[in-house]
């Protein structure tokens, strides 16, 4: 509001003038002989005057760029080439003086004003772009958006001195800004938000070249973002033509990073499980496959696995999620690890459901993060408990222990809904060798064999099956408690009605069998 | 048995279900990942070529942009003094490394068509350009093939290779249809 | 159900399916070749 008289003009002025800079061939290398001149020119025209200025001249550039790409879009009889020639002609211009400024401002060695001119850019493109998707609604374009982020990122991740010294920053300002534009709050710039995020050069910068992965936390929150947008249209298995393509891309996305990147994968899995919904299971599956680089999986159909000789059993795996802190709220925090410790009252496995169930809306009775969280603290616990006492997690070890109370008081005393949340939650630790997984398909194999209820092993075998049944990848873990189930004889696997339910399910059993043995 | 959703008659039901509903397919029993575009077993990276989330294959060298020194940037200098791209006007190696470089691009119709008007033809199961050896007659003919010696197109080592070759020619590509695109330089 | 923000979202969404991003989005300007995806046979070489 309030643009000073005659703002307008000047900025109109200053942008033609520039974007004829740019082209010229005397603009000099990077355009550097040019923008001398036109820093002359701004001042000139008083534009530097007062952060209020810059910041008005900044917006009104947008704002005026966005408006010639609306105008070219509208234009009938143009190739896509020539349409995107016309846009690019300027944006790329736009975005040459928005990279030199910052390169420029303050002092070579003083980064902060760098940066601030930098976010204040990126604040203005990200509030135009948002108050155009809101009026604009169905008829919003993401191209001159879409196009002034990914080229200003590539700018200022050129091999220069000056670049490398704020490159921490600049990654910074640029995943800040891609998280308030997510999905969830531009819907109608989600696609181009996924291409931002997954452009080649933004992944290498944020997982590879970032020293100590510093960059990890950050990305990996935009993949939550991603997530949480997907969740209530995955959660109703409909996928529209629009929203297959999204997860589609998605998966994309998550194989490069599964064949890349395993180590982020693995390292925050938990955070990703949280998000995606129950029935995504490939795209769970993807994530909980993952595993370290340098390490040799042994091949989980080897006749007479020992699972518990492997070296790699013992090690716990790096979990960058604070889940301890999600168990809430703290009172029932305090009374588990009490719990925990003395195994007792016998009232708290009572009243655990209760602390689990949020609501009576189907579909969302329970705190599923808060289910996440227990499952993997009263782990977690656990398998410190047996290595206290000079012992490894095996169907004996893991038995009569506070920890065991509580998996079983779960399994009987939750409702199918709650019991298959449960049982997910223990799931999601069956991956790479490591601690937890084979803590965890030990935990599972003993709640299958002192189960009370055929029901609990019918829903055992069913979260199992249905994570199998789904197309590539599976999780080591997966695999080896399954082949166990079916092998082992202790467990009377192929003695109960709901193996043989119908020919359909028989037949799936069968198959698997036949590929364990 | 549990009679509900989250047992096993539940994960039946979901079976038979996405059996005849395609929208269910995805989730469960979900995509084939090595149907993606994406080579899995590649022992180098796979983000530096990744093209982008809707593409079905990765880049193409020539799309991966690079800083260079700004002194190789000489576009700006020679563009307005450039030919009009006339495809008319190359060479037969132009013309086939135009093909082999812009997979999935107009520039590849527009080669192959050019390649076609010069008597070459694409054989779509050996997937290799042919042509006539002038001079040679086919040793057999019939109505539906002929045997003869032909130039063929060795991709691998970049030159003509000569062959007697049984033809057929229901194998054979018509003529490839090029949409017309404007704004070629 | 889907909530009305969550129908809204989707709206959004399948409005800009319809101009979905283009590689050539996020290259430098082409004059000369530009980048012109389009399907071609399945015989001929992809990549």
């Amino acid at each position: 509001f309030d643009d000073p008289p005659g703002l307008h003009e000047k900025t109109e002025f200053l942008l033609r003038e520039w974007v004829s800079m740019y082209h010229m061939p005397d603009a000099g290398r990077d355009s550097t002989k040019a923008f001398s001149a036109f820093v002359g020119q701004m001042h000139q025209q008083g534009i530097l005057r007062t952060d209020d200025l810059i910041t008005r001249f900044f917006r009104l550039c947008t704002e005026m760029c966005v408006d010639l790409c609306y105008q070219a879009l509208a234009e009938q009889n143009q190739t896509q080439s020539q349409l995107r020639n016309q846009c690019f002609h300027t944006l790329d211009a736009f975005v040459r003086l928005i990279a030199l400024l910052v390169k420029h401002s303050g002092d070579t060695a003083n980064t902060v004003t760098k940066i601030n001119l930098l976010n204040k850019v990126l604040g203005i493109v990200a509030g135009v772009l948002l108050q155009d998707h809101e009026v604009r609604h169905r008829e919003f374009q993401q191209l001159s958006y879409h196009r002034i982020f990914i080229m200003l990122f590539i700018e200022l991740n050129a091999p220069e001195h000056i670049l490398e010294n704020i490159n921490f920053q600049v990654l910074t300002a640029f995943c800040n800004t891609f998280h308030i534009l997510r999905p969830a709050k531009a819907p109608g710039f989600a696609y181009a938000w996924l291409e931002l995020v997954s452009h080649r050069v933004f992944i290498g910068r944020m997982l590879a070249i970032i020293p100590q992965q510093r960059g990890w936390s950050m990305y990996a929150q935009l993949l939550i973002d991603l997530f949480k947008f997907l969740t209530p249209f995955l959660r109703n298995t409909e996928l529209t033509k629009a929203t297959h393509m999204l997860y589609k891309g998605c998966l994309r996305v998550l194989l490069v990073l599964l064949h890349d990147f395993p180590e982020f994968l693995c390292e925050y899995h938990y955070m990703f499980c949280n998000v995606i919904p129950p029935n995504c299971i490939q795209m769970r599956n993807l994530i909980l496959s993952a595993f370290p680089l340098n390490m040799r999986l042994p091949d989980p159909f080897t006749p007479n696995l020992k699972v518990d000789m492997l070296p790699e059993i013992a090690q716990p795996p790096r979990i960058m999620t604070d889940f301890v802190a999600m168990i809430q709220p703290a009172s029932f925090k305090k009374e588990l690890d009490s719990y925990l410790k003395t195994r007792s009252p016998v009232t708290f496995l009572s009243e655990l459901r209760s602390k689990l169930q949020v609501s009576s809306e189907p579909g969302m009775r329970y705190n599923i993060p808060v289910m996440n969280a227990l499952v993997l603290h009263v782990g977690n616990q656990a398998i410190e408990y047996i290595h206290s006492k000079g012992l490894t997690p095996s169907m004996s070890t893991i038995a009569h222990s506070s920890h065991m109370d509580i998996f079983q008081n779960l399994a009987v005393d939750l409702d199918t809904e709650g019991r298959y949340l449960f049982l997910n939650a223990i799931s999601n630790q069956l991956r790479y060798p490591n601690s937890h997984t084979h803590y965890f398909s030990c935990t599972l194999l003993y709640l299958f064999a002192e189960a009370n209820a055929e029901a609990i092993q019918e829903q055992i075998t069913r979260v199992l099956l249905e994570r199998l049944i789904v197309n590539r990848p599976h999780p080591w873990g997966l695999l080896i408690t399954f082949i166990e189930l079916i092998k082992n004889p202790q467990f009377k696997f192929w003695g109960h009605e709901f193996v043989h339910c119908a020919p359909e399910i028989e037949k799936l059993f069968e198959s698997v069998a036949r590929s364990c043995m | 048995m549990v009679m509900d959703q989250f047992g096993m008659v539940g994960l039946l039901t979901f079976i038979r279900a996405a059996e005849t509903d395609p929208n269910l397919v995805a989730l469960a029993p979900g995509i084939d990942l090595t149907t993606l575009g994406l080579n899995l077993n590649s022992p180098g990276n796979l983000y530096s070529t990744f093209q982008s989330p809707w593409a079905d294959a990765p880049c193409r060298p020539q799309d991966i942009d690079y800083h260079v020194p700004s002194e190789y940037l000489t576009s700006i200098f020679i563009r307005d003094k450039l030919a009009q791209i006339r495809l008319n006007r190359y060479q037969e190696d132009l013309l086939f490394f135009l093909f082999y470089l812009n997979g999935g691009d107009v520039l590849q119709l527009a080669a192959a068509a050019e390649l076609y008007s010069r008597d070459w033809r694409y054989h779509k199961e050996e997937r290799v350009w042919l042509t006539r050896v002038p001079g040679v007659e086919p040793v057999s003919r019939a109505a539906v093939y002929e045997r003869s010696t032909y130039f063929f197109f060795d991709v691998n080592n970049w030159r003509k290779v000569q062959k007697e070759f049984h033809l057929e020619y229901d194998k054979l590509e018509e003529r490839p249809h090029c949409p017309i695109v404007k704004g070629y330089n | 159900p889907l909530h009305k923000e969550h129908r809204f979202q989707l709206a959004m969404m399948e409005a800009s399916f319809l101009h979905l991003p283009h590689p050539a989005d996020s290259e430098r300007i082409r004059t000369y070749f530009p980048h012109n995806p389009c399907p071609t046979p399945a015989y001929y070489p992809q990549v």
